[in-house]
């Protein structure tokens, strides 16, 4: 399973 | 990061700090909405709690620490501040926001990327702020002059969402970048807010 992509936003 | 993305970002800090500053240089919150300052405070706390454990950048963990601590500010001073606390217009700030709280709360928990603690705080984080500026703008309706920079807070704040959907389409075009339909679709509907009250606002 893709490792959750982490947020990059504010 | 895109200019978009990047102007939103000052739109919203400056958003923060020019309400910040008009409570702490007058020493008085008339015409602020405690209860969407305390939604604010809620959202970045519970938006943040990635602060140490996925580090994006430099820039993005000064910027989450800046707005948690300005939001607390605020919100410390609308209610220990001896001089400030006075003047806050507990009577018309009537909303009931813990409803909005517990909305939002079991949305993450049915709409969310994935059932972990992470993303639910972060889907929680999302639909709350999209809807965040309700007691304020109720507020705002209630008082028969808009204060000049409860005015401009609230403008500064509707510039950092039409930044921030301008940064997602840019987004989508040159980097293929997905962006979560959960922000879009919250951050419609948070835009539409803050469109619905300029309209009246400009009337006016």
């Amino acid at each position: 399973t893709d490792k959750p992509k982490a947020h990059d936003e504010l | 990061m895109n200019a978009f993305r990047f102007l939103g970002d000052m739109t919203h800090l400056f958003s923060v700090l020019v309400l910040l500053l008009k409570i702490y240089a007058t020493k008085s919150c008339s015409g602020v909405s405690r209860k969407t300052q305390e939604l604010y405070m809620v959202v970045f706390l519970a938006r943040y709690m990635d602060l140490f454990t996925d580090y994006i950048s430099l820039y993005n963990s000064v910027m989450k620490v800046v707005f948690i601590t300005s939001s607390a500010a605020i919100v410390w001073c609308m209610r220990r501040h001896p001089q400030v606390r006075r003047t806050y217009d507990k009577e018309q700030d009537t909303f009931r926001h813990v409803v909005l709280v517990a909305a939002a709360f079991v949305l993450a928990l049915i709409f969310n990327e994935r059932f972990t603690f992470r993303e639910i705080c972060w889907a929680f984080s999302i639909y709350l702020e999209a809807v965040a500026i309700l007691p304020q703008l109720v507020l705002l309706q209630r008082g028969r002059n808009v204060d000049n920079l409860t005015g401009q807070y609230v403008f500064f704040l509707g510039a950092y969402r039409a930044f921030y959907i301008l940064n997602w389409i840019y987004r989508y075009f040159t980097e293929g970048h997905h962006s979560r339909w959960i922000s879009w679709l919250s951050g419609l509907v948070q835009t539409g807010l803050y469109a619905d009250f300029f309209y009246y606002y400009f009337l006016r």
